[in-house]
């Protein structure tokens, strides 16, 4: 199963991740 | 060995025509065929027609009836196990898929019937702790795949693209028009409700509430005998585990007025108490915000559309969690094939996430449009939406055209936001075997 995030954010956004990374519910996935 | 390579002479001859001709024939056609892949057919509407694309592979597992077999996949996987063998099978199962058993919420794992059961298992209260940033990992996983959206295609693989309308569905104004996909809007009336979300009060048994008063800037209300509870947020998670996704029903449930008991008000209170806090935290006024379009494709000025995919392997936990505060203003579930959506047939199959089951939600948070979409795979068709006990996925039957969606438009669940609140890290759902 796969989940898939689309959202809008300010230019400023910045990903916190990397592909192949693991993560856990509540990770942090970016911020502004 | 040696002597034929060294004393064997080398003599040259031409091609001959013919040969020289099929070779060219078969560049050109190889050239065709992958021009063919990366085209975009499009309909008469401008909408992208969804094709299975890949190699052969992809087509040979294509063929198969790969819904029929993850409905006997959840059927077997229902089936209740002896009690004597479930510890030994559950820490088999945990061991080969690296499940970590000391997390989970029931630790007697005799208390799982079946596999399916312990699937869908649930994790101690604080088993995940929430970073405060704007927006966090809704499961369990491994990050696929994330960036910018540019054009309005998102980004399978590197070079592999599909299009956002066809993943989240298209807005059509006529929906009765034969051209449009079948959408089917069931919509959740309350005139009350309704009238409430378009002005900057909510009339609870007959007390007004301000916005100001639910967001907790004011505890007083216009008849002086009731005041809303505190609107402290709880602890997403814990919230979530408490509540094992039911909150209060009392102003969710389709029909239902507001004229509720004193028992319901408590509980109707901290409703409004959740709802507020959502809206705090999304840093916005409700009823001045709830205009807004959450078609997703367009952004304001200074914005981006972002997009991450996140793959839940099969020994994860399968349930997910808000990754924000946000608003879900309606779902749009796909019906569609059920393919595996692992890495491997992620970098093979075109469309792959177009073309299976899903549920696409739409709404808004902060920072504008936001959504979030569960696709459902071969072993886990079955998709579970807390607050939308509606909801049927995996259902017997085939598949409509890939694009055709029914919709649900979640206006009533509070008369505040105009949609269903979530707060970050509260639970919405999950997946289930088959």
């Amino acid at each position: 199963s796969t989940i898939v995030l689309v959202f809008e954010a300010p230019k400023s956004f910045e990903f916190a991740i990397q592909a192949g990374q693991k993560v856990k519910v509540g990770n942090r996935l970016g911020d502004v | 060995l040696v002597t034929a390579w060294t004393d064997t002479p080398t003599k040259w001859y031409p091609l001959p025509i013919a040969v020289g001709a099929l070779l060219l024939v078969a560049i050109q056609y190889r050239k065709k065929a992958a021009r063919a892949e990366k085209e975009v057919m499009v309909d008469e509407d401008g909408n992208e027609v969804i094709k299975l694309k890949g190699p052969w592979q992809v087509h040979v597992i294509g063929a198969l009836p790969l819904r029929n077999m993850s409905r006997l996949w959840g059927y077997l996987n229902s089936l209740e196990l002896p009690v004597w063998f479930r510890p030994y099978g559950f820490r088999l199962y945990a061991f080969a898929f690296g499940c970590n058993l000391e997390e989970i919420e029931i630790e007697d794992l005799t208390r799982y019937r079946s596999l399916g059961d312990f699937f869908y298992r649930k994790l101690k209260a604080g088993a995940r702790p929430v970073d405060n940033a704007v927006i966090v990992s809704p499961a369990d996983g491994t990050i696929l795949h994330f960036g910018t959206i540019e054009n309005l295609r998102v980004e399978q693989v590197k070079g592999i693209t599909y299009s956002l309308d066809a993943l989240l569905g298209v807005e059509h104004a006529d929906p009765q028009s034969p051209q449009s996909p079948s959408s089917t809007v069931v919509e959740f009336p309350n005139d009350e409700l309704s009238a409430v979300a378009h002005q900057e009060f909510a009339n609870v048994n007959g007390i007004e509430y301000s916005l100001d008063q639910l967001l907790g800037t004011s505890q007083s209300s216009t008849s002086g005998t009731n005041t809303p509870t505190s609107t402290t947020a709880p602890s997403p998670f814990k919230h979530a585990q408490d509540s094992d996704t039911d909150r209060p029903a009392v102003p969710r449930k389709h029909g239902e007025s507001f004229d509720a008991s004193v028992e319901q008000e408590g509980q109707l209170q901290d409703t409004l108490a959740h709802d507020a806090s959502v809206a705090r935290e999304m840093g916005m006024r409700p009823a001045l915000e709830r205009k807004r379009s959450t078609s997703g494709t367009s952004v304001r000025e200074g914005n981006s559309l972002f997009f991450t995919v996140i793959y839940l392997a099969p020994g994860d936990y399968h349930r997910f969690h808000s990754p924000t505060a946000w608003v879900v203003e309606k779902r749009r579930h796909f019906v569609g094939e059920l393919f595996s959506v692992s890495p491997y047939m992620a970098k093979r199959l075109q469309n792959l996430f177009v073309l299976n089951e899903r549920v696409a939600l739409l709404g808004r948070w902060r920072y504008g449009f936001f959504g979030m979409v569960p696709v459902g795979a071969t072993n886990v068709g079955s998709i579970k939406i807390n607050f939308d006990k509606a909801l049927r996925t995996n259902e017997r039957g085939r598949p409509p055209p890939p694009g055709t969606y029914t919709e649900a438009v979640y206006s009533a669940a509070s008369p505040l936001l105009n949609g269903q609140p979530l707060a970050p890290a509260e639970e919405m759902g999950g997946f289930c075997l088959g």
